[in-house]
């Protein structure tokens, strides 16, 4: 039978900011064809495929409750595989190569991470897990 | 390939969600 996809609503407007993402408005409806945990989910809206940020969709059914994991506070410990530098006051600056503890994996790609005292929000697409191969 | 994720990371929630949210 037809695969049955997930109907996700737009909560703001979005403007795209490469060639395959998808520009939406607050209100439109998209089914998700695959979600990324960098926090790009594959979506398609009426006749156009692209890349939305998971950040700007809310499910239709149940807009609350989102399916965030749990934190788990013990952390799991990543590498950075590319440096970034803090753009908002609740993001943390690291260097390529720095090994830290994944605390909460968040939907949109924004993962929750410690290094010693500071927590901070990090690009899941940047990090890697311990022991991961490349 | 368009199924490639773009190499960049996403931006955060809107600001006015993120209020809502947290």
């Amino acid at each position: 039978g037809p695969i049955i996809l997930e109907t996700y609503r737009a909560i703001a407007d979005y403007s795209k900011c490469t060639k395959y993402e998808l520009d939406l408005q607050a209100g439109d409806h998209v089914e998700i064809v695959e979600k990324n945990d960098n926090g790009w989910w594959f979506c398609q809206c009426e006749s156009r495929r692209g890349w939305v940020p998971a950040s700007y969709l809310e499910p239709l059914e149940s807009p609350d409750e989102t399916e965030e994991p749990e934190p788990n506070y013990e952390g799991e410990l990543y590498i950075t595989t590319n440096s970034y530098t803090a753009v908002e006051d609740d993001e943390l600056t690291l260097e390529e190569g720095e090994t830290i503890e994944v605390i909460h994996k968040l939907l949109d790609g924004w993962w929750v991470v410690r290094k010693g005292e500071e927590t901070g929000h990090y690009p899941s697409m940047f990090l890697r897990a311990k022991g991961e191969k490349l | 390939s368009i199924k490639q994720p773009p190499k960049n990371p996403p931006p955060r929630p809107p600001v006015d969600v993120r209020r809502k949210r947290t």
